[in-house]
């Protein structure tokens, strides 16, 4: 999902 | 993993290796906020909260324990150190702080991709970060009297901010469903706080001429 994506990053 | 974001990364990871050289080697942290070294803590602490049981990749898991153990190492060196702590500017550094976390909590409370303790502590890290340079900002303006390697350590923050948005449009245009309003305007507001530092950083560095801020 679009949050699994953003939090991916640091 | 696109060249942005290990771009942002790496002036990220530098910056922070930049400012505990300049306090582990010349035992200062002269010119440098501690409100802003508490706040990067308290961001860091409050986003990798899934650091142990949401893996990602190796990668991720050092970087986040690299900021993780920086940020609060260079929290200790400034308040427990016997001699980096004598060349803290306290009485310039005055912002008060903690009152920028009131409202990055409730924002985080009201407005957040879902609410669940997880997701509201990491969008709370966010708007945290996008104000946590504030203190130090005000603090070069104050001293005026910039060293190389604080203005190196913000020049290099402000660098990362700068690529994580490259990065943000990269993926927007490479990846399906990649919008992230939250977390864009959130960095879009952080990078700007740096606009102003880098017109005079750059001046400085074009003339040759020691950095300065306006009064």
């Amino acid at each position: 999902s679009g949050q699994e994506e953003s939090h991916d990053e640091l | 993993m696109n060249i942005f974001r290990l771009a942002g990364d790496m002036t990220h990871l530098f910056s922070v290796l930049v400012l505990l050289l300049k306090i582990h080697t010349i035992k200062s942290c002269a010119g440098i906020s501690l409100k802003t070294q508490e706040l990067y803590a308290i961001v860091f602490a409050t986003r990798y909260l899934d650091i142990f049981t949401n893996y990602i990749s190796l990668y991720n898991t050092i970087m986040k324990l690299i900021f993780l153990g920086s940020s609060f190492s260079i929290v200790w060196y400034m308040r427990r150190h016997k001699i980096v702590r004598r060349s803290y500017d306290k009485d310039q550094d005055t912002f008060r702080h903690y009152f920028l976390m009131l409202p990055c909590l409730i924002l985080a409370l009201i407005i957040n991709e879902k609410f669940t303790f997880r997701e509201v502590m990491w969008t709370f890290s966010l708007y945290l970060e996008a104000v946590a340079i504030l203190p130090q900002l005000v603090l070069l303006q104050r001293t005026r009297n910039i060293d190389n390697l604080t203005g190196q350590y913000v020049f290099l923050l402000g660098a990362y901010r700068a690529f994580y948005i490259l990065n943000w449009i990269y993926r927007y245009f490479t990846e399906e469903h990649f919008v992230h309003w939250i977390t864009w305007i959130s960095g879009l507001v952080q990078t700007l706080l740096y606009a102003d530092f880098f017109y005079y950083y750059f001046q400085s560095w074009k003339n040759n001429v020691k950095l300065e801020l306006p009064a």
